[in-house]
């Protein structure tokens, strides 16, 4: 079956919907089949893959609550090779909703049918920016947790509570859950804060960091507004060749574990 | 008493603590004297302010789940005229504690007692990235909601459901919730983007746009590691002239009104 990847970090801002449309992306050009599954009630990944509010008929929140099959839920997108559980903000009701249920962090894992995701290579997770039950079922779901850290003071005082997290529910619900890497996004090579904090994320992550780094690059920051990831927006930008970097430095993380 | 003002907004990462922390500072070098609420478990806007880990014993998550008193919460900070209700990320389990609780929607109303607040011109309320329990909270609490809008694509999507939730609190439990107005941030001239957010939200919010623009500088990421605002920490920078601008606008609005 697949790799289940959740993309998570509470900090809010720090690049999750740009990783998770743009790895994406990038990982289906190379030829991998990949299932993004929108966690966040923004539905910013939804959005930036140019699924309108009206074609959301069924959704993660269906998913997660209301029983629906998760072969009825994915749906395509405009970009060949990647599908999509759109998210509306229907989800945002969904944490207290969940909180009187039982098994409440298992839902999404429960849901994710093994013979319905064997087609894919890929299944990544847009988490929204908190510890919420939404991103908790997202961790308990999960293989591994790619980490968006933004090269900013407060992003890098935020990676020790999500160490903690992690761990907690490696304890309680996922004993396998891995870190599948921190990305450092919206790198500016002029910052000295931002170097500050990439030693820093080194020093103390090691290996887990990986050795691509997302410099700030406008680019990934228009291409949603087209309904588009970066690599066909602008195929020869920066951010499109630090996310097919990033993709086959995936891969052959995938391909060592 | 004081006018209390929630900084919210569900997008992550688009300036909230920054213009929680630099707009109080800056009210403070006028006179002005400012009590800051930190409601996110992040608790960044406390770290901003150099309030230690160590030194937070007692939080906002006393103030609304364990009956603290006010006056024991609020400690000062290194800026002279603002004081701090500091956070921890025990925060982060108050919006279950709370859907268990009657009347969960009001208490930090409840919590903010008058005679206590009577020293201080603003209270400021600074909200995590979520329309969650703890930002509800904040808006039951306020008078007015001020909005950081970052010009990003993403981050105008979510303007219209923050507007939907502000017309539901005003509906169901504070009819008085008013709009103290959106400010751009991390605003950048040269980009075309972000002169299309601008005029987006000109046209579609008129006047409840601040004409203050806080543009991108560095100096306002910087300033938090060393636990200060921008004002003392680059008094000459964009940053600085920026937020005393806003903070001469808000004053305007609030004789206003
Ligand atoms: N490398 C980059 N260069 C420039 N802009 C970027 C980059 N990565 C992301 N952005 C922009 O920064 C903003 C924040 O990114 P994004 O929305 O992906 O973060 P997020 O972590 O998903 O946010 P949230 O916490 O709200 O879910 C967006 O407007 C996005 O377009
Ligand atoms: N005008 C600005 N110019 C440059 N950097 C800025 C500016 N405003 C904020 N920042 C930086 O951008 C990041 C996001 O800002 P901030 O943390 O204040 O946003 P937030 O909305 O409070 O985030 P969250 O949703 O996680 O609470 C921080 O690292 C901050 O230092
Ligand atoms: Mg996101
Ligand atoms: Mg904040």
């Amino acid at each position: 079956g697949p790799r289940v990847v959740a993309i998570a970090n509470q900090k809010g801002g720090v690049g999750k919907t740009t990783t998770a449309i743009n790895l994406a992306a990038a990982l289906a050009e190379m030829g991998k089949a990949v299932l993004l599954i929108d966690l966040d009630p923004q539905g910013n990944a939804s959005t930036g893959l140019g699924i309108a509010i009206t074609e959301r008929t069924l959704t993660s929140y269906d998913l997660l609550l209301d029983g629906a099959r998760l072969t009825d839920v994915i749906r395509t997108t405009p970009i060949a090779g990647v599908s999509i559980c759109p998210a509306t903000t229907d989800l945002s009701s969904a944490d207290i909703a969940m909180a009187e249920t039982e098994g409440r962090t298992s839902l999404l894992r429960e849901a994710l049918d093994a013979a319905t995701l064997q087609r894919f290579d890929y299944v990544f997770l847009d988490c929204p920016p908190s510890l919420s039950l939404l991103t908790l079922n997202a961790m308990v779901a999960a293989h591994s947790v790619l980490v968006p850290l933004q090269a900013e003071f407060f992003a890098l005082e935020g990676l020790s509570q999500l160490m903690l997290t992690l761990r907690s529910v490696r304890e309680s619900a996922n004993p396998d859950l891995r870190i599948e890497g921190v990305v450092l996004t919206m790198y500016d090579r002029r910052n000295n804060l931002a170097q500050h904090v990439e030693a820093d994320a080194r020093e103390t992550m090691g290996d887990l960091v990986c050795r691509t780094v997302i410099p700030r690059n406008v680019r990934l920051s228009e291409a949603p507004s087209h309904a588009q990831s970066v690599l066909t927006y602008d195929p020869a930008s920066k951010g499109s060749s630090a996310y097919r970097a990033l993709a086959r430095e995936i891969i052959e993380r995938h391909d060592q574990s």
